[in-house]
């Protein structure tokens, strides 16, 4: 089983949309894909179709609660996406967590690691315990980076903290790669930061790039993936390729 | 003095830009202002000029340290504008702190209240103890929403976690305004969310908006507010009629 965590702490650099649509197409390629939020914003399970206040269980119960299990919490997108969803509760266990805590995952998915052929993990804009347990998890990591200076950034922020996590945590842990998000070739500012990724991170750096289209946020408030909303969309078309090019 | 927090846990929505430029034009209009950044990721640093790894002291020397005073630590950027600068180690200080510690801002900025006219605080994209010592210092909160679904969605969770900290830490806190970033009224999702907040938020919608630009992103690679990076533009007139609306 693959496991993948979508992470970068700038916020809104694409990081649930690039979750939300590889997991989609891993699983319209008739991959068996796990989305797992975990995000106390619930924006992945917003972007599914899902309303999080209104779900029996979330991945917060799985964490508070030692009888539930994956299984109990795992539902069906309007798609066939299955999705461990998330709740703003999440954000009081990740006040409460401690560092003793950050193997959670491991434990917590050890009942269905052979279920699945991937799991995708969204995670939130922060270094808190919640993106920390993911880097300790998973095996590979993407970054998605959008088209502007502050992502740039934060893209040195995170390469910190994957060096940290590989030090102790999680040797293995590889980066699959760095997508450029919200980028629109005529700018300068696009041109710019797509110059300094070729420059510094030129062997991690995704064929693909995402360019910046209304339909995304378009497709997030109708609750399904760009790659269901309008998949000949250049944006679907992107999150495709890329995708077919992790298999 | 008034004391203003920008916030919103959603990522990418405008939070910085907002607070950078607001402080920038009340400092232009001969107030005297002091920058407080509030973020580890030190993005109103660095859209300022500073580079955060550079400097000698920050925040969080601030925090850590009893002995260092706010005077040792406010820097001014080049265009004038007193800044408390962030810097990365402040995420270790956020993962550490206790609710104890909430009320810590009061005591900080004793020393420095007569000091000044206005201070404006740029917030992390979290629900940490960071975010929540900064409502419950301030008595005033923006809240910038980026013309998209989610943050829309974001704005329902800020305002559950403002009411919360009026029943306890801060009674008193008001929301100045609720600010619509990177519109763009030609496009459905923009109107959409326009709609919404004037359905819901009527009584809160700032009457200024701040149109979808470019040369947001290319002013924070300037290291300068556009206020101060092209002043003619809709955009920086945008922030400059909006902080005439705070006075
Ligand atoms: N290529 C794109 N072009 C235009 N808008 C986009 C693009 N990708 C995502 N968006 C929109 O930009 C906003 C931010 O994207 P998204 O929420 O996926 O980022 P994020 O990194 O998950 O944010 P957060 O840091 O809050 O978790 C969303 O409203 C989304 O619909
Ligand atoms: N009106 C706008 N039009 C286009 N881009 C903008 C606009 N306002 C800000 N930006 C750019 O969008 C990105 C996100 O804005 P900003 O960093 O201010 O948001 P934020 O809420 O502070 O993010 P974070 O949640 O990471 O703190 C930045 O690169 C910024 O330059
Ligand atoms: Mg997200
Ligand atoms: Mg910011």
């Amino acid at each position: 089983m693959r496991t993948i965590a979508v992470i970068l702490k700038k916020g809104g650099s694409g990081k649930t949309t690039t979750a939300v649509n590889i997991a989609t197409v891993l699983h319209q390629k008739g991959k068996r894909i796990l989305l797992v939020d975990l995000d106390p914003q619930a924006n992945a399970t917003l972007c599914t179709g899902l309303d999080p206040t209104s779900l029996q269980y979330n991945i917060n119960d799985l964490f508070k609660n030692i009888n539930i299990k994956p299984a109990d919490v795992i539902l069906k997108t309007s798609f066939g996406l299955n999705i461990i969803p998330s709740h703003p509760d999440l954000a009081l266990t990740e006040a409460g967590m401690k560092a003793t805590q950050v193997g959670i995952l491991n434990g917590l998915f050890e009942p269905i690691k052979d279920d699945y052929d991937y799991i995708i993990i969204d995670t939130p804009p922060s270094d808190s315990y919640l993106t920390v347990s993911a880097l300790a998890y998973v095996k590979e990591v993407i970054i998605p980076v959008q088209a502007h200076f502050l992502a740039l950034q934060g893209l040195t922020q995170v390469m910190i903290s994957i060096d940290q996590v590989r030090k102790g945590l999680n040797p293995k842990l590889k980066i699959l790669g760095i997508l450029p998000t919200m980028v629109n070739q005529r700018t300068n500012i696009s041109r710019e930061v797509l110059d300094q990724l070729n420059t510094h991170y030129k062997d991690l750096l995704f064929p693909e790039t995402i360019d910046y289209s209304v339909k995304h946020p378009e497709s997030s408030l109708a609750g399904v993936p760009i790659v269901i909303y309008d998949p000949k969309h250049s944006g679907a078309l992107s999150y495709t390729k890329l995708t077919e090019s992790i298999l």
